[in-house]
């Protein structure tokens, strides 16, 4: 659906805010913190030029020249995350022990083409 | 949703989505190290969340168990200043295959310290499993881990159990621990029996998953 998006500022590739709630997916009774957390997602256009504030790749920049001279053979680049960031969970596993675990590249920080 | 469900929660090491059936409080110390970590005071740059600071140990999974073992009846063939003799049993079997365990702690905790100023005894041995050759040479099926006089003050007791606690990763040699406390205070037997009540046990275990847990590349 990314053709589809008219060019606009807010179009952007960029971080979306995205809050995951444990209560909402059910895992209050076994996840004792967070409740939550901001989770976030990368959303948005790569055209061309890429300008420095898209945090374009090498491989990107060549990809965007590539696509305004075939358009129907290369796509534009994509926005991803660039920078993650880790949480740790404190919960209860299945034999009701307590447990502080740290997860990796749980949150996007930053987003890029 | 459910399938997806289960996705998610292998990729976060869970099997299926955990069902605690009477979940204990949580240990002060689990909470001040999530706090350190995730608290709006902590610091958002270049944790090291492979490393416990608390413990000064790698890890990134920190557990603790509640001890499932249960207090031996008393005998007439007890030794007379025997207060408790306390079978303790930890079950690790929710460890990964993956994880290395680079510290286990038993902690005893007395809440009351209603016997201030007296001196107590305390063995605890490993419960061994022993081979028919060593039954034959009448080996102990006992180890002495620790032996100690201790006075009951408002603290805990702490003893390193790393060792152990690797060797109970093979769930066979995991026969757990026997407490034994003695009174070294004449005439304090019958007041002593009732240590029992104010007595409790428990792990912690500090894990590392190499999986997870990448060694940081040494700098060019």
């Amino acid at each position: 659906s990314y053709g589809t998006l008219p060019l606009m500022a807010s179009n952007i590739c960029k971080k979306r805010r995205l809050y995951i709630d444990f209560k909402a997916v059910g895992w209050q009774n076994w996840v004792i913190a967070p409740h939550g957390y901001f989770a976030n997602y990368c959303h948005g256009e790569c055209p061309y030029p890429l300008t420095m504030m898209l945090r374009g790749s090498n491989h990107a920049i060549l990809q965007t020249l590539a696509h305004s001279f075939a358009p129907e053979d290369v796509p534009l680049p994509c926005c991803v995350p660039i920078k993650m960031a880790p949480i740790s969970m404190l919960f209860y596993d299945n034999n009701d022990n307590v447990v502080l675990r740290h997860y990796d590249n749980m949150a996007v920080d930053e987003c890029g083409c | 949703f459910r399938h997806r469900e289960d996705y998610v929660l292998i990729k976060l090491g869970h099997p299926d989505r955990p069902n605690p059936v009477s979940p204990p409080p949580v240990p002060p110390v689990l909470w001040k190290i999530y706090n350190q970590r995730m608290g709006s005071k902590a610091p958002k740059k270049n944790q090291d969340l492979c490393y416990v600071e608390e413990f000064n140990v790698p890890g990134s999974i920190i557990r603790v168990f509640p001890d499932q073992g249960e207090f031996a009846p008393w005998s007439p063939e007890h030794p007379s200043n025997l207060c408790l003799q306390k079978i303790i049993f930890f079950n690790l079997s929710i460890m990964e295959k993956e994880e290395v365990v680079t510290m286990g702690r038993l902690e005893l905790r007395f809440n009351q310290n209603a016997y201030y100023g007296l001196t107590f005894e305390l063995r605890l041995y490993m419960t061994r499993m022993l081979s028919l050759k060593e039954i034959h040479n009448q080996k102990s099926s006992r180890k002495l881990l620790a032996a100690q006089t201790f006075r009951l003050l408002h603290k805990s007791l702490y003893f390193d159990l790393t060792n152990v606690c690797e060797t109970w990763r093979n769930h066979r040699k995991n026969l757990g621990l026997l407490l034994e406390i003695f009174s070294r205070d004449e005439g304090t037997l019958d007041e002593c029996w009732r240590i029992q009540t104010f007595l409790s046990t428990s792990l912690i275990t500090v894990t590392l998953n190499p999986l997870q847990c990448k060694k940081p590349r040494t700098k060019r």
